[in-house]
């Protein structure tokens, strides 16, 4: 389902040369689980970015269903990022003047989805993430943990093909996390490809693949052996 | 060194009350190491933004070496907040337009630190960090750890008399929350006051009182035998 192929990314910051990514090779089967995992500034973040059609590589090859990505222009970008992929972002950015539920709909919105069956879906989500409650708030009215799962149903509502989710549980109680993980593994059994940056082990070897990164490279890629 | 009385905390959305805080008692002695944990939503980061300062209760009594803050201006709690209180906020907080060295400068500028010290500090901060090859990036250019670390090394510059952390490690990698927490324990060990609200059970037992908190209420309040 996705190749990349030496990619790389260097961020030029004053005199110094910084490898986000320094030539990435990687091959994801559609309905792949798999955790990436790493230091603090490892490329995790800038990994995902690439994957989630964020940002371009200065160079190598991003092809998504054998389609080259470097080949479409923004229009055909925020296509695909709008009814294939699914992000949860390590900072939320959530829109701060929506309160949860409009975050919640805003990508049924953008896909066309209309009103009475976003409500119901809203709702299931709302329910399963324990926001009921909350719906009607906005992001500065939420804890931090609140916020992420806001984050988090907004990126898995649309039932995207690819969902790539940045510290998903990094805000989250043990209850709270169990919880996203379950929703999360859940849709990977539907068929949902799911990639999980996490800096917790215990969430990353649940993954049935398991991406170690360093300096902007892969250290290493293993797979469970029970799966 | 801190009484907390009744404190109480009620947020009226649509029509709700969300008791963020309920009837709240604490007492802590100077020099003391507490966790503070429980479910995402029961009142961790209200309860610090208390302590810190940066909020204020409905009713009940805070007592700071014993002077009452409720009877105090908005300058008086301005000039305490930036003498003798350190916080690591759990969404950083860190100005965008100035880079991580003057992000982490900032509390030094405020208590008039010449230029000549300031910068003996923070390059020892940056260096213990593991940031200072970042010293000049700006917040946008650092990875979700490197943006922690520069929250962290902020709130400890100054070696508040109270430091308060939320969820200090949430985006680090265990080798840098290893880094944080052993940084945090020296402050402590120096007799700063340390209060570290943590979602992680393992950095939670290691401080030698543990709180939890549900619904805004504290529910247990317990020290390490061994201490
Ligand atoms: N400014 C606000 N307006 C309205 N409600 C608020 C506000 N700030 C917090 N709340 C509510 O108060 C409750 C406690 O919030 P708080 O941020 O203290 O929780 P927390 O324990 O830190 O949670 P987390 O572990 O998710 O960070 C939450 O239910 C939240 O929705
Ligand atoms: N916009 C940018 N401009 C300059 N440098 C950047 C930018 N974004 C990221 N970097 C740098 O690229 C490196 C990789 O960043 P990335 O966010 O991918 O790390 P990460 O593995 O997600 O880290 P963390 O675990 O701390 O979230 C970091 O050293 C960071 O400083
Ligand atoms: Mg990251
Ligand atoms: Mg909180």
């Amino acid at each position: 389902m996705i190749v990349l192929e030496q990619l790389c990314k260097t961020y030029h910051l004053g005199g110094e040369s910084v490898h986000a990514l320094d030539h990435l090779d990687l091959q994801i089967a559609a309905g792949d689980y798999l955790s990436v995992m790493g230091p603090s500034g490892s490329g995790k973040s800038t990994l995902l970015n690439m994957l989630g059609l964020l940002d371009t590589p200065d160079s190598g090859h991003y092809r998504l269903e054998q389609q080259e990505m470097s080949a479409l222009g923004e229009e055909q970008r925020a296509q695909i990022r709008n009814h294939k992929i699914g992000f949860v972002f390590q900072a939320y950015h959530l829109i701060d003047r929506l309160n949860a539920r409009e975050n919640i709909e805003l990508p049924l919105i953008l896909t066309g989805v209309p009103p009475r069956e976003r409500r119901t879906r809203v709702d299931e989500l709302l329910e399963r993430l324990g926001l009921s409650r909350h719906a009607a708030h906005h992001p500065h009215q939420l804890s931090g943990g609140q916020r992420q799962r806001v984050a988090i149903a907004r990126a898995v509502i649309r039932r995207p093909a690819l969902l790539l989710a940045d510290e998903p549980t990094g805000n989250l109680d043990s209850h709270s996390g169990a919880e996203v993980i379950g929703l999360l593994e859940e849709l990977n059994g539907e068929g949902i490809t799911l990639l999980v940056v996490t800096h917790d082990p215990a969430m990353g070897k649940r993954a049935r693949r398991q991406l170690w990164m360093q300096d902007g490279q892969l250290i290493s890629d293993t797979r469970n052996r029970d799966s």
